[in-house]
């Protein structure tokens, strides 16, 4: 899976996922990238993208569980990532990525590794796999 | 106005004994990504534009799993799925089940901004694809020597599962101490 978010100078975001899902999946079956709120969403105050186990991120309705926590708890973005990943992840593994309308940057993952790279407008940039 | 800001990621879920070069590949394709991105936003195009630019990219590259590179059904075929959100609007758009569409994450787009609906897949977002002319391949193009094998591999394990790397550097067999779904988390990666 792969899959972009970008919040622009004007404070509009945006998210991406595309994916070929599993190896040696049934025909047929459906994960979390193509499903709106689950592996992707983006509103006012944020965009995410998410990656990993598909069936968790679809019961934990992960990507707009960011946004939800953000406008209903007040939480700031990586509060709110590190919320969703402690806690609505059931036993799933999974990682994702979200910016801010306030030009903020997140990510997180409960598994072992997660390929990303982030960047903000003051000059700070990064490439990583492992915690 | 705020300052512009991006991520990209190309998968969780990493064998801890990928190999260094393999490690490098993903580095470099991840850095690429975010200078093209980062490129994009100082000439101020906007969020939407630069998510579905950066994503093609990623879908050309063969290395993570999406576009050319995705992983296979037990048939040995490509079932690709895309999704894109504007925020401003809460506008979207998706597709699954594309065997064709070289960038899936372009039609997820016209799904969103030239049709009705929010979500098309299988034979109803190919036939879409066709009407709106977007750049096909046969399913082959999709389809990379690494993942036969890893096919091969997994249908070996009997695992059907979440995720599909295996190293070509290991066998699936291979023990490894850390484990997802019961399973060795060698099996999987990068996703």
């Amino acid at each position: 899976t792969v899959g972009c978010v970008v919040v622009d100078s004007q404070g509009r975001c945006a998210a991406a996922t595309s994916t070929g899902g599993l190896m040696n999946k049934m025909s047929g079956r459906i994960g979390d990238s193509p499903l709106i709120g689950a592996g992707t969403y983006a509103c006012e105050v944020c965009g995410v993208s998410c990656t990993g186990e598909g069936e968790a991120i679809i019961r934990g309705t992960l990507a707009r569980e960011v946004a939800a926590v953000m406008e209903y708890k007040g939480y700031e973005l990586q509060q709110a990532v590190d919320f969703v990943i402690k806690d609505r992840l059931d036993e799933g593994f999974a990682g994702l990525i979200a910016v801010s309308n306030k030009g903020e940057v997140a990510y997180g993952f409960n598994c072992n590794g997660m390929f990303r790279g982030c960047a903000t407008e003051n000059g700070f940039m990064e490439v990583g796999i492992w915690e | 106005m705020s300052g512009w800001a991006i991520a990209v990621h190309g998968g969780a879920g990493v064998d801890p004994n990928l190999p260094p070069h393999r490690q490098q590949e993903a580095k470099q394709l991840l850095t690429e990504c975010l200078n093209l991105g980062i490129s994009a936003l100082r000439s101020n195009a906007s969020a939407l534009d630069v998510v579905e630019l950066v994503v093609r990219k990623l879908e050309t590259d063969p290395l993570f799993n999406s576009g050319r590179g995705s992983a296979l059904t037990a048939k040995g075929t490509v079932e690709m799925e895309a999704s894109i959100m504007d925020g401003t609007k809460r506008r979207c758009g998706a597709v699954s089940g594309v065997s064709t569409v070289k960038n899936p994450i372009s039609l997820a787009r016209l799904v969103m901004e030239k049709s009705p609906h929010s979500y098309l897949a299988y034979t109803g977002a190919e036939e879409f694809a066709r009407e709106q002319g977007v750049e096909t391949e046969d399913n082959e193009y999709f389809i990379t020597p690494d993942n036969v094998g890893m096919l091969k591999l997994a249908k070996e394990a009997n695992t059907i599962l979440f995720d599909y790397r295996i190293p070509t550097e290991k066998c699936a067999g291979t023990e490894s101490p850390v484990k997802m779904n019961g399973l060795p988390l060698s099996i999987y990666a990068p996703e």
